[in-house]
C-alpha cells in the first residue's frame, strides 16, 4: 500500500492548492488541524460549515492538548461525512492516530488524515472542481494521489 | 519518452473516470 510518509509530502502539495488562510507549508503547520479544517470547509461548506469551523481553535501554538482537541473534532466529522454523506466506511488501518499528529506531526498519521480528506474531495458534490484541481498538479504528485485514491477505494467494503 | 506519455495517459484516464462517477457514490 501507499507509503504514508511519502504520501504526506504529495498530499501536502495538494492541500496547498486550496490556498487556505492558515499556514500550510510544513507537517508542523498541519498538526494544529486548523489548515485541514479550512480545506474541509472549502471541500464541502454545507457539511463542514461556518459553525463547525469556528469550533476549531486557532491559537494552538505549542498547546498540544488544543491541537488534539481540534484533530479529534476533525476526524470525527470526517468519519461522519464518510458514513452519512458518502455512504462509505473507513477501515481501521486508514484511521490516523491523532495523538501522534498533535504531539509529533507524525508524517505517517498525517498522511492517513489527508488521505481521508482526499476521499471527501473526490466524492463530494463539488468533486468535479477538486478533481480538476488535482489534474493541474505535477505528474509525480498526481501519481501518488491516484495511488492513494485507489487504495481508499479497494479497502471500502461497502 | 513514450513511458512518460503512457504514464500521462494512465493519470488522465483515471481522473476522468472519477469525474464521470456519480457524486457521493461509494468507492
Amino acid at each position: 500500500s501507499v507509503n504514508k510518509a511519502a504520501l504526506c509530502g504529495s498530499l501536502l502539495t495538494w492541500l496547498q492548492t486550496f490556498q487556505v488562510p492558515s499556514p500550510c507549508a510544513t507537517f508542523q503547520d498541519l498538526s494544529s488541524g486548523v489548515a485541514v479544517a479550512q480545506v474541509l470547509h472549502l471541500i464541502d461548506p454545507s457539511w463542514f460549515n461556518d459553525a463547525w469551523l469556528m469550533r476549531i481553535k486557532e491559537e494552538t501554538l505549542e498547546n498540544w492538548r488544543l491541537k488534539l482537541s481540534n484533530l479529534k473534532k476533525i476526524l470525527q466529522s470526517v468519519l461522519e461525512y464518510y458514513h452519512d454523506v458518502l455512504g462509505q466506511s473507513v477501515t481501521d488501518d486508514h484511521l490516523p492516530d491523532v495523538t501522534l499528529i498533535g504531539e509529533f506531526s507524525d508524517p505517517t498519521e498525517l498522511g492517513k488524515l489527508m488521505q481521508l480528506v482526499l476521499g471527501c474531495a473526490i466524492s463530494c458534490e463539488k468533486k468535479q472542481e477538486h478533481i480538476k484541481q488535482i489534474m493541474t498538479l505535477e505528474e509525480s504528485v498526481q501519481h501518488v494521489v491516484m495511488t492513494a485514491i485507489q487504495e481508499l477505494m479497494t479497502k471500502d467494503p461497502t | 519518452d513514450s513511458a512518460g506519455a503512457a504514464n500521462e495517459g494512465v493519470l488522465a484516464n483515471f481522473f476522468n473516470s472519477l469525474l464521470s462517477k456519480k457524486s457521493g457514490s461509494p468507492g
